[in-house]
């Protein structure tokens, strides 16, 4: 987290505010709503109040305005800047805009009024912008459901304001999984157009064969359709599709854009009903085979017929000795199988059936 | 090589971006800002959207920069 030079806040922990005016894209209620919730979020941790004024100054005066709308730091139309707000003072310090030129929205459909908000009442409160992109105080918009704040936004603006002295019980999200961490472990792992994509938690990796640092970001400013806990997934190069698992629901993604009529049962794909969870998914290309694991066994799907083949399922132990456990991730390139378990990778030569190395998981990620 | 018009593009969004995240003075308008104070407010966001350090307008940078976002600067006063 970062605070404003000269660490800016509030000396009067009891802090007033005033909506000013009214977009014309939710009723009123909504917006009021929007608004109180996005302060209950500061509120929460910190010993901060606020009171809301209907006439007057306020230490916060909210509003809606587009293009230039008086302080000389004008919107820029639909897209890009979405709000601002100035950090504690007097005058137009705490101050917050949205810009009217969005579509603002109680959903996930434009942009969210209440996450926005929540960013920027964090600025009025004296909290700057983040480099953590799973924080609330990340300055690139992204859709969330759930607590908005991070642990990262709560040592922040407790650093300023010190707890609330009858703490709420609070889950805060998990900040972003640190790549060099030893003890990291991979939810799932994919190809899609010669990229390697990493799922953990809410966030996932791209790795780029040309690029030296794979790049963290959340599952859903990419897709935001997909879960935010990806089980198992894997590319069909054939199809240009990446399938992706969650549960018992699967989503088939064509690059960015997901595909019509997902998402789908696995059990579509032929898995018996009482199979709840993929671990992990891999496409062999040589074969034209599809790897599932569920658990100790793994069942293999021939993607020319769609359909799961026969004699299925099968111990992975036997078949692919020297992988024991269970898997949490699978990858295939060129003749190897690269089973993540734990936070260990294993490359398994497809051809002479057997584990040629062991590595830590995250040396995929240069640790 | 003159710049084609598709490099204009992407020069002034860049220059317009870290004028208004990152503090390059917008006092060079009109000129070519100088390249290697350009390449440093280049550096300064790549690092804290913790892309790879190049200086250049590479496509992951100006996916960042055409991202919606709040409207407040990532950097200091």
């Amino acid at each position: 987290y970062n605070h404003f030079p000269r660490h800016l806040k509030w000396e009067n922990n009891n802090v007033t505010f005033r909506i000013v005016n009214y977009t014309p894209d939710l009723k009123k209620a909504d917006v009021d709503k929007a608004i109180r919730r996005a302060l209950n979020v500061w509120a929460d941790v910190t010993p901060l109040t606020f009171k809301k004024l209907y006439e007057g100054n306020a230490d916060i005066m909210i509003s809606f305005g587009s293009k230039e709308h008086g302080d000389y730091n004008p919107f820029d139309g639909p897209g890009g800047l979405l709000a601002h707000a100035y950090p504690p003072g007097q005058g137009i310090g705490g101050d917050t805009h949205f810009d009217e030129d969005e579509q603002w929205t109680k959903d996930s459909s434009a942009y969210n009024l209440f996450i926005v908000a929540a960013h920027e009442l964090g600025h009025a409160l004296g909290m700057s912008h983040s480099t953590d992109p799973g924080a609330l105080m990340y300055p690139i918009y992204t859709y969330t459901t759930g607590y908005p704040l991070a642990e990262d936004d709560i040592e922040g603006i407790q650093a300023l304001y010190g707890p609330n002295p009858n703490p709420k019980k609070v889950k805060p999200r998990p900040d972003a999984p640190k790549k060099c961490d030893p003890e990291l472990t991979f939810d799932a792992v994919t190809e899609l157009r010669g990229e390697t994509i990493i799922f953990k938690d809410r966030y996932y990796w791209r790795i780029h064969p040309q690029m030296v640092e794979p790049e963290l970001t959340l599952i859903k400013s990419t897709w935001p359709s997909i879960p935010n806990k990806v089980d198992a997934a894997y590319e069909n190069p054939e199809k240009d599709l990446v399938i992706i698992f969650s549960g018992i629901r699967m989503w088939a993604l064509n690059g960015y854009n997901l595909v019509d009529g997902y998402p789908k049962y696995i059990h579509k794909l032929g898995l018996p009903k009482s199979v709840r969870k993929i671990d992990a998914a891999v496409h062999i290309k040589d074969t034209g085979k599809t790897l599932l694991f569920t658990d100790e066994d793994y069942w293999s799907y021939d993607e020319t017929t769609e359909t799961m083949d026969s004699g299925y399922p099968r111990s992975i132990e036997d078949d692919f000795p020297g992988i024991e456990d269970e898997v949490d991730a699978a990858a295939y390139h060129y003749g190897y199988l690269y089973f993540f378990h734990e936070h260990l990778q294993y490359e398994y030569s497809y051809n002479s059936k057997k584990v040629f190395r062991i590595q830590r998981a995250n040396s995929i990620l240069n640790c | 090589k003159p710049l084609s018009s598709e490099d204009i593009d992407k020069q002034l969004l860049a220059e317009k971006y870290l004028r208004r995240f990152y503090g390059l003075p917008s006092g060079l308008q009109g000129s070519r800002t100088s390249s290697n104070f350009l390449q440093a407010k280049i550096k300064e966001m790549q690092k804290f959207f913790k892309l790879e350090v190049t200086g250049n307008l590479d496509d992951n940078t100006l996916a960042v920069m055409k991202e919606p976002r709040c409207g407040v600067p990532d950097i200091g006063e």
